[in-house]
């Protein structure tokens, strides 16, 4: 039997206690990709 | 009435597109030096006043390319140095405004400075652009190119870059600059003051004796000429904005060539103020 885990629909902000311990709210927005090098 | 402040995604096609109109911006307004590639997108908000009116507030990561800003090679074609070379970067901070779906520039500012990271034994290390014994080596290495070309004598418009690197004979000098056509009489040698005068870059390789040198002419851009008016196409660049303050690479202090620094007609908050928002990822905020 397979569970799946509520997930809150709006991400939370990356830098919230919920955020810090759960990955999947965690939504990389900036800074963008790097195009050639660090 | 409220103004609303839109954070998107960095990498969203709306910061995309504001990213790159910044880029071919900030490349026209420097009249020296290399082209620069957009890198990273660092932040971005987008804010709509009451009226309708929107600004991009945009913070972006350039590098430096191999192609000189005379070069007519679009951007996207151009290498970006690696940071072993000593690549040369510029952290801009841009404000566009959108009018009738089209995003315009208003104000900039940037900061250049060369990477120090990738340093290594035995890598070339950047020169001033007044280094004397290097100056003599591009004169030396002009005069093999000269005595190579035929009933065209070139002339140096502007040293790009200069380098040593030390090898087991002692130091190497690397050299990149762009030369133009000339006239000249008795040894002395003026730029041909013509739109379609040739116009190339050179590098050269090797000690003030003995050394190789490799050009490449930009292909001349006929002018665009209509009834009323003859417009140069090339290799004229666009005009100076009015307003800028600072920054013109011959004005600062020779290390490379920088990215123009400021240019604010009115100068606003919205290029200096720090972000008190740490809630990046909320969509929309509401401000009062």
């Amino acid at each position: 039997i397979l569970f799946k885990r509520d997930v809150a629909a709006a991400s939370a902000p990356a830098d919230t206690p919920a955020a810090q311990t759960d990955p999947l709210l965690l939504v990389p927005v900036c800074p963008g990709r790097v195009r050639f090098f660090k | 009435a409220q103004i609303n402040v839109l954070r998107p995604m960095c990498d969203s096609p709306e910061a995309e597109e504001a990213a790159m109109v910044a880029q071919d911006y900030l490349n026209a307004q420097h009249t020296h030096g290399y082209k620069y590639a957009l890198n990273r997108i660092e932040d971005i908000k987008i804010i709509t006043m009451p009226t309708g009116d929107n600004t991009y507030v945009l913070e972006i990561d350039l590098l430096e390319t191999d192609c000189h800003v005379l070069d007519p090679t679009p951007v996207a074609n151009c290498t970006v140095r690696p940071k072993v070379l000593t690549a040369v970067e510029g952290d801009c901070d841009v404000v566009l405004k959108k009018v009738g779906g089209a995003l315009t520039v208003t104000e900039f500012k940037c900061k250049t400075e060369e990477s120090t990271e990738d340093f290594c034994l035995g890598c070339p290390t950047l020169l001033p652009l007044n280094d004397t014994r290097a100056l003599d080596f591009v004169h030396a290495s002009l005069a093999t190119f000269n005595n190579n070309t035929v009933n065209v004598t070139y002339t140096i418009l502007e040293v790009g870059r200069m380098s040593t690197q030390i090898v087991s004979g002692g130091p190497v000098y690397l050299a990149e600059y762009v030369v133009v056509e000339a006239n000249c009489t008795d040894g002395a040698c003026v730029p041909l003051n013509d739109p379609i005068a040739e116009h190339g870059i050179c590098t050269a390789k090797g000690f003030t004796a003995a050394h190789s040198v490799n050009c490449k002419m930009f292909p001349i851009l006929m002018p665009i000429v209509d009834a009323n008016n003859t417009v140069p196409a090339a290799p004229v660049l666009p005009p100076m904005v009015h307003g800028h303050t600072g920054g013109l690479s011959h004005k600062h202090g020779l290390r490379h060539h920088k990215l123009t620094t400021l240019y604010s007609p009115v100068l606003t908050s919205l290029l200096s103020a720090e972000s008190a928002e740490s809630a990046e990822v909320v969509p929309v905020v509401h401000v009062v």
